[in-house]
């Protein structure tokens, strides 16, 4: 639950990805592109809590819940990576980070 | 002529500078035009906005708001232990405080409407970056940024891939087609001798940024120089200066007001607020036609310290102050009479690898592109806006570096700035520097990257890996640029700045808001609540109605002889622990007197047979011989 509501709803400490799709000619609907992208999640073990704002084709996607010990979380990002890295419909990926933000 | 009982409106001075005439963002004659910022919506992308204070309410847009640090649709700010979240009230005051409400201060569009997306107050990634830059895109007109990466004088941080894109579909989708407005503050790393164009929310080609001076208008103590400065408007300065004076929140030790605003952070939303004035007088100008209108009419002032440079096209420049000053009054008189510069025009060089030593100074490396005609026909590109270097540099203090990009015409761009506090030794990785020095000036031509080392270690030297040119124009000719010249001087009387002119404005694309409704995790909960409950209820039911049509059955199988109850166990049957649904029948007999068979009603669901009225009123016993007169069994 507290994952789910979309990519606002950050996954706080918990790992993420952004991942770009290729978007296929016949692709128009973002519904099919969301399923490719919830099956890519899967694949990786990730869960997919949509796209990215209003950025056609860009997802993101958490570690589910409940890996909470280094090694698992260790373990996830290597099978996460590997599932991204070699996706053929991944046009990239890449591992969320905290950013460093000041005021001004 | 413009009088407001705002108590604090008298010490305003970015508005109406008593004390040092011009020294002001010169509103007030558009002000007295009923140009105030109607129909425009500002958005302040910040730690939370307090919609509630009174200065704020009346202008407030919840439809421009959210909340990404706690996912729901309300940016108020929450207090924290620093009593720092104030800082997007008041950025929010400054654009759109409400006059004539007896409290606190006035907005530079007072007319306007003001959102909030809090965004500051938490752990935040490029995914949250990008959903903020594009949050009700097609409401937000304009987002004000008073942030961004780290002003220590070391870091070379800005949008990643995500916030790029962001940027870029804002200024392409945003604002119904016109483009997204971003303006950002451009650092108060001054004392650290940091640069802007070491930020890449500064340097980025889609927004507008836009530095401080103080109200002597000079480059206050906090404030960076850097090429891809836009222009300044005014902030606080030193101690014996004064700040601005703007909306506070009234939590914590807040009053509601405060003159103690300053730092870029000040200025850029007062940049904000005037270009929604802009917007109210001709919405349909777009990103780049705001960019091309504050370059045309920043004002240049008497600064020795300025180093102002005249291009090619008569723009002056300085690293300090960007075009200049930003005026209210020519920004909106060019506004009322712009027509739309054309489509943006780019041309991107092949990486040049070059893998050449950079000497230390006073020698210094110099690498030339020559940009051919042929090179531009097919972009049609003539004159310059931006003009971006992407280079790979290897070097083990890059504090050490001084880049200068001279253009065609011989325009030099002090790009990437020496800094004393920068020791990192990974050098720079196709970081992208950038400068508006040449705008306006011709594209084709010779360009000139000027690497020097000015440290004063003599040990290994960098390399310069490889660079690339990329150049943003259009095809406007310079004959073309001084006409628009000309056209703009010419307004600054004001005499288009009434409502019998307009020129005619197409009323921009509609693009659908993809985010829709989306669930907040608790309305999410709480149907996921609900749904458990109504589910376990419905088997339950079920589980009942079936147990007691199974009872039903067996008891009209008692009609035709004695009933045989389901096997009890002794055991269970003593402990008076046995369960069973037994019907609540009304049998009547021949003489038309009911009975009731089976226990007492139980609590609702459980109907447990009183064990009492079980040993004495087992189920009617249904003799064979009876006339065929159906019992009557109403259950």
């Amino acid at each position: 639950l507290a994952g789910a509501g979309g990519p606002e709803a950050q996954h706080p400490g918990g790992l993420s990805w952004a991942v770009h799709l290729h978007s296929r000619a016949d692709e128009r609907e973002e519904k099919t592109l969301e399923q490719r992208a919830d099956a890519l999640a899967q694949a990786a073990g990730l869960v997919n809590t949509g796209r990215i704002g209003e950025l056609h084709g860009h997802y993101l996607f958490v570690q589910p819940a409940g890996h909470g010990q280094a090694v698992e979380v260790e373990a996830v990002r290597q099978r996460a990576e590997a599932a991204l890295a070699g996706h053929e419909d991944v046009r990239w990926h890449s591992e969320q980070r905290l950013l460093k933000r000041t005021k001004r | 002529s413009v009088h407001f009982n705002d108590p604090k409106y008298p010490q305003q001075w970015h508005l109406n500078n008593r004390r040092s005439p011009g020294r002001d963002i010169n509103v007030t004659g558009v002000w007295e035009r009923n140009v105030t910022g109607r129909g425009v919506t500002v958005v302040v992308v910040d730690d939370g906005v307090e919609h509630t204070v009174q200065d704020i309410a009346p202008n407030y847009s919840p439809e421009g708001s959210y909340d990404l640090n706690s996912n729901d649709p309300d940016p108020m700010p929450h207090p924290d232990v620093e009593n720092g979240n104030h800082h997007g009230t008041r950025c929010a005051g400054e654009i759109a405080a409400v006059p004539n409400n007896s409290f606190c201060a006035v907005g530079v569009a007072y007319g306007s409407r003001i959102a909030g997306i809090r965004v500051l107050d938490g752990p935040l990634t490029d995914s949250m970056e990008a959903v903020a830059f594009n949050k009700h895109y097609q409401i937000n007109d304009i987002y004000s940024c008073s942030w961004g990466p780290d002003d220590d004088g070391k870091t070379v941080d800005g949008p990643h891939q995500l916030g790029k894109a962001a940027l870029q579909h804002g200024v392409m989708a945003g604002r119904q087609g016109f483009g997204s407005i971003f303006v950002v503050a451009s650092g108060n790393g001054g004392q650290h001798n940091d640069n802007c164009n070491y930020d890449g929310y500064a340097n980025s080609i889609y927004t507008v940024t836009i530095g401080a001076v103080d109200e002597e208008g000079r480059m206050p103590f906090y404030a960076e120089e850097c090429a891809s400065m836009l222009a300044v408007t005014f902030s606080g300065g030193d101690k014996m200066l004064r700040s601005i004076v703007t909306t506070d929140w009234d939590l914590q030790r807040g009053t509601g007001c405060t003159e103690g605003h300053t730092g870029t952070s000040a200025a850029a939303p007062l940049a904000a607020g005037m270009i929604a004035l802009m917007l109210q007088v001709r919405p349909c100008l777009t990103w780049r036609d705001v960019q091309h209108i504050i370059v045309f009419t920043a004002t240049q002032y008497e600064d020795r310290h300025a180093d102002w440079v005249t291009n090619e096209a008569g723009f002056s420049h300085s690293h300090q102050h960007g075009f200049g000053l930003l005026n209210a009054w020519r920004l909106v008189n060019a506004a009322k009479v712009w027509t739309s510069v054309p489509y943006l025009a780019s041309y991107v060089s092949p990486v040049i690898k070059e893998n050449k030593a950079i000497p230390q100074t006073p020698s210094a490396l110099e690498v030339l592109w020559n940009v051919s005609r042929t090179d531009l026909e097919m972009s049609g590109l003539k004159t310059l806006e931006h003009v971006a270097v992407t280079v790979s540099i290897t070097h083990p203090r890059r504090g050490s570096l001084e880049l200068k990009l001279f253009c065609p015409s011989g325009m030099m761009s002090l790009i990437g700035a020496p800094r004393s506090m920068d020791s990192d030794p990974g050098g720079f990785s196709d970081w992208t520097f950038s400068t508006v020095r040449c705008w306006g000036e011709r594209a084709r031509g010779v360009y000139r990257l000027v690497v020097r080392d000015v440290g004063d270690e003599s040990l290994h030297v960098g390399v310069l890996q490889q660079w690339q040119l990329t150049l943003y124009g259009s095809v406007w000719s310079p004959v073309d640029i001084r006409d628009r010249q000309r056209l703009l001087e010419s307004a600054m009387s004001g005499k288009y700045l009434h409502d019998g002119f307009s020129l005619p404005c197409p009323p921009g694309l509609k693009i659908p808001e993809e985010d829709g409704y989306t669930i907040t995790p608790n309305t999410l909960k709480t149907l996921v609540l609900v749904g458990c409950f109504t589910i376990f209820w419905t088997v339950y039911y079920m589980l009942e109605m079936y147990l007691s049509q199974r009872s039903v059955a067996a008891s009209s199988a008692c009609g035709r002889g004695p009933c045989h109850w389901p096997h009890r166990s002794r055991k269970a049957k003593e402990e008076g622990t046995e369960l069973e649904s037994v019907p609540l029948c009304h049998s009547k007999d021949l003489g038309g007197v009911e009975t009731e068979s089976g226990g007492p009603p139980a609590s609702p669901g459980l109907l447990v047979p009183d064990p009492l009225v079980q040993s004495s009123k087992s189920a009617p016993d249904c003799p064979p011989d009876l006339p065929q007169r159906r019992e009557e069994q109403i259950c």
